[in-house]
C-alpha cells in the first residue's frame, strides 16, 4: 500500500 | 533506513536530550516556550496512535516511546516542577497556540490521504508540527540573552528537519512509488520557518558572538 512506507518515519 | 534519516532522527533525539538536560540539571527553562512544548506533545500523541497496533521495528517503537515520554516530561517540568516553574517567563511566551490547533485540524479533515480517524490524526500531527516551533521563535526574538543550550536546541531541531528533506529526496530516487505530498509540503514549510534563525545562528557562530535575533 502506497501510504504505509511513510509510516516507518517518526 | 538511509544515512540522512538516521542522522535526522539522531539530531532530533539530541535536541530533546539537550533540552531535558538543561531543564533537569540547571532547573531552569528560561528561554523555552511552553506553548511550543505543549504543541510538540500533542504532535507526538496524535501521530503515534499506531504505537501499540502496528509494529514496524524495535527502533521505531523505542524512538516513539522516547519522543512521547520526553515531550510530556518537558511539559510536566515546566508546569509542575517547583523550581523549573519559577524560571518560566510567562509574560514573554504569549503566542496564542490554540489558534494553531483548530486550523491544522480543519486542514487535516479536508486534505488527507485517507478519511479515517488514525489517518486524519496523523495528518493533523504533520500540519501541527510544521507550525509548532512558531511560539519558540517568537520567544527567541524577545529574549535579550539567548543561552547556548537554547540556541543549540533550536539549531538541532532545524537540522533534523533539513536532514529529513534529504532523506525524502534519497527515498524518492531509491524506492518505487515513494511520493507523499502531505509530509513533504508541511515538512518544507517547517524547515523554511527555521531559515531566518539559521542565518543569525551561523552569523553569531562565525563572528564568535552571542546569538541575538533582531526584534
Amino acid at each position: 500500500c502506497f501510504q504505509d512506507d511513510q509510516k516507518d518515519e517518526l | 533506513m538511509n544515512i540522512f534519516r538516521l542522522a535526522g532522527d539522531m539530531t532530533h533525539l539530541a535536541s530533546v536530550l539537550v533540552l531535558l538536560l538543561k531543564i533537569h540539571t540547571i532547573k531552569s527553562c528560561a528561554g523555552i516556550s511552553l506553548k511550543t512544548q505543549e504543541l510538540f506533545a500533542i504532535v507526538f500523541a496524535s501521530r503515534y496512535l499506531d504505537i501499540f497496533t502496528d509494529f514496524i521495528s524495535l527502533y521505531n517503537t523505542l524512538m516513539k516511546l522516547i519522543f512521547l515520554g520526553s515531550s510530556f516530561s518537558i511539559v510536566w517540568y515546566i508546569r509542575r516542577h517547583k523550581l523549573v516553574r519559577r524560571s518560566y517567563d510567562k509574560d514573554q511566551d504569549t503566542f496564542r497556540h490554540y489558534f494553531l490547533l483548530l486550523p491544522c485540524f480543519i486542514l487535516a479533515l479536508l486534505i488527507n490521504e485517507k478519511f479515517t480517524f488514525k489517518e486524519v490524526m496523523w495528518t493533523f500531527s504533520l500540519y501541527l508540527e510544521a507550525v509548532a516551533i512558531l511560539p519558540q521563535l517568537v520567544l527567541l526574538q524577545r529574549t535579550k540573552n539567548i543561552d547556548n543550550l537554547t540556541g543549540q536546541y533550536v539549531f538541532l531541531l532545524g537540522a533534523y528537519r533539513g536532514l529529513y528533506i534529504l532523506n525524502w529526496i534519497y527515498r524518492y530516487f531509491t524506492e518505487p512509488h515513494y511520493v507523499h505530498w502531505i509530509p513533504w509540503i508541511s515538512g518544507l514549510v517547517q524547515t523554511l520557518l527555521y531559515a531566518d534563525f539559521f542565518y543569525y545562528y551561523f552569523e553569531s557562530w562565525k563572528n564568535n558572538k552571542k546569538l541575538q535575533l533582531p526584534a
